[in-house]
């Protein structure tokens, strides 16, 4: 596509269905197409090969974002979170099997205690990564099974936690509370323990993607983004408008349902495949 | 909403005294946006603005008291009539067994919506039979028993060595002694670009006779909805379509562009995890909700 020579109406408007279709959203795409008829109104866009390398440009600066640097602690304890679905367990399992490769002590919480065969799910995983599990029985507190862990975790030496978290919609009050004590429940576990909460987004999703990370940060206060099944058709496009307001970076990517399916994220991977 | 910004643009269009067709467009861009900003698909957007701008300039609205008004009113009127048709539910087959199958992409609710589905028909005093054909997913067969199970509902299953449509020829040969009414098949999520996954959807339904083929789809999801619907519906055939997590807050301008593109009714919508949450779709609450 955009292979004209010149920059036109046609071309704009090529561009708009680009980026609404790969659910960048209404604000940026618009701004971005403002931004590129006032260049070329300067000359200093001629033809759509500049367009192009102008617009992954503006979209590095919007990703590449100042992360603080977190001390590291042993153990280092990640807490993942997400709405229902998008690959929260799946992900700790391809992150266990990351760490395990690195030679580290992995601990796997089973913190979802509400859905059916939540833990059992977990607990495979656990078994495949040779990870260490924590687990009540189901609709046991879950608050109390990852506090628990933490003891747990702490006194077998363990170097990385993942706590595995229900699914759950963001605008469920109780349910987001319930983050809330989590958090409580770890630092009281530990109070020096640095916790990392990665927020698992399904890159299918589109414009609600950013209420759910407003949310999100809101209640829990993100670290970090984890972008899943990106190995279907979808773009992920949500990633900006969440990532220039939140000021969160994206630091995993999920390519699949096997153990190996996790990447780094890497923007400009990420930018180029926008565009293909 | 967008009865109030589009009474507000009309109030400041007509200061200006006689109503033009450019100052529909004006109106009809905010249009665009709001179903834009609701998830509906690109295309689908400009052939809905296309529709209603015919529409408009056909019901002389320029020179109505209240343009924007009736704006909104063809705006509505063309939402409920493309989400529309009238409350669909699963064909009963009337001299053998009803199959009906589950499919969608990975984590969009098929598992749990089986489980609703049986749930439903049950208290309508119907024999069911739940089959677990997902052989992928990790406890994916332990899920759907312990579903079954909360609400006494058989789960038939041949663990994960055996190949979904011998599964389910097997679950037919299983159910028709017992007066089984209606078999539901739960399969594993897939992506419709997944060429292997996608032939076995197909082979179940070359090896057996599908009543209903029921595709489910993550209200939030975003533009991708649209291709996903069209190869499911190309390489199988569906039947209908069933939105979960309509609990949340995503506005669900999916369903517009899905039912669009693939013209199949909206059979259910799920509307939270527990069980008995499964009801049916409106087309006129589903409008005004993607409207925001
Ligand atoms: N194709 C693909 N599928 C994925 C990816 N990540 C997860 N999945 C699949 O998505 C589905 C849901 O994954 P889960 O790990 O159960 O998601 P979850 O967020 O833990 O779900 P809940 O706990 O029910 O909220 C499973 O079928 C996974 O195999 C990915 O990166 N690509
Ligand atoms: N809030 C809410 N959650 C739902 C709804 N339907 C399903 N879920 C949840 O969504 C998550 C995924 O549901 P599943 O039934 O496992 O989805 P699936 O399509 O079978 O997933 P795969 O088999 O991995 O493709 C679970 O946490 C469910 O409880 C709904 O209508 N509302
Ligand atoms: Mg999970
Ligand atoms: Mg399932």
């Amino acid at each position: 596509i955009l292979n004209f020579g010149e920059i036109d109406a046609d071309t704009l408007e090529e561009l708009e269905e680009l980026f609404i279709q790969s659910d960048i959203g209404t604000n940026i795409t618009f701004d971005l197409i403002e931004k590129i008829e006032k260049q070329s109104i300067l000359g200093k866009l001629k033809n759509s090969d500049e367009v192009i390398s102008f617009l992954k440009k503006e979209f590095i600066k919007t990703l590449e974002i100042e992360t603080r640097e977190k001390k590291s602690t042993k153990p280092s304890v990640t807490l993942v979170v997400g709405v229902n679905g998008v690959g929260k367990t799946t992900t700790i399992g391809k992150l266990a099997h990351h760490l395990k490769k690195g030679g580290s002590k992995v601990m796997m919480i089973a913190g979802d205690t509400f859905r059916a065969a939540a833990i059992e799910q977990l607990e495979i995983w656990a078994k495949r990564t040779d990870s260490v599990i924590v687990k009540h029985n189901e609709g046991a507190d879950s608050a109390s099974v990852v506090f628990d862990g933490i003891n747990s975790g702490i006194s077998k030496n363990m170097d990385f936690i993942l706590i595995d978290t229900a699914g759950r919609l963001h605008n469920k009050v109780n349910l987001m509370k319930e983050l809330e004590k989590i958090k409580n429940v770890i630092k009281k576990a530990n109070d020096n323990i640095e916790i990392e909460t990665l927020l698992v987004i399904d890159s299918t999703s589109g414009q609600n993607g950013l209420i759910q990370a407003r949310s999100f940060k809101q209640v829990v206060d993100i670290d970090g983004i984890i972008l899943t099944k990106l190995d279907g058709t979808a773009k992920g496009g949500i990633i900006f408008p969440i990532v220039s307001e939140l000021k969160v970076p994206v630091v995993f990517i999920g390519v699949g349902e096997g153990v190996d399916d996790l990447r780094f994220f890497d923007s400009e991977d990420f930018i180029s495949a926008l565009f293909d | 909403n967008l009865t109030e910004k589009l009474g507000d643009i009309f109030d400041k269009l007509k200061g200006k005294g006689k109503l033009t067709e450019k100052d529909l467009d004006i109106t009809l861009r905010e249009v665009k946006l709001v179903l834009l900003g609701a998830d509906v698909n690109f295309k689908v957007v400009k052939d809905f603005i296309k529709n209603v701008k015919e529409k408009s300039l056909g019901s002389e609205i320029l020179k109505s008291l209240s343009p924007g008004h009736q704006v909104i009113k063809i705006v509505n009127e063309e939402l409920v009539d493309i989400l529309g048709g009238e409350n669909e539910k699963i064909i009963f087959n009337s001299n053998r067994v009803t199959k009906i199958m589950l499919v969608g992409l990975q984590g969009s609710g098929k598992t749990t919506t089986c489980a609703k589905i049986a749930y439903n028909y049950k208290a309508q005093n119907k024999k069911i039979l739940l089959v677990a054909a997902d052989i992928y997913r990790p406890a994916a067969i332990k899920q759907l028993k312990v579903l079954g199970d909360s609400i006494g509902v058989e789960v038939f299953s041949m663990g994960d060595k055996e190949e979904p449509w011998k599964i389910l020829k097997a679950a037919e040969e299983y159910a028709v002694p017992k007066g089984i009414d209606l078999i539901i098949l739960d399969t594993a999520g897939r992506l419709h670009i997944d060429e292997n996954l996608m032939e076995e959807l197909s082979l179940i339904k070359q090896n057996n006779i599908v009543d209903e083929t029921l595709l489910v789809v993550d209200a939030m999801t975003g533009q991708d909805a649209v291709n996903v619907a069209d190869k499911f519906n190309e390489k199988i055939g569906l039947s209908g379509l069933i939105l979960t997590k309509l609990d949340g807050d995503a506005r669900g301008g999916a369903a517009l562009s899905i039912k669009k593109v693939t013209g199949k009714p909206i059979k259910y919508i799920g509307v939270g995890e527990k069980i008995n949450q499964l009801e049916s779709f409106y087309p006129d609450r589903m409008a005004s909700r993607i409207l925001g």
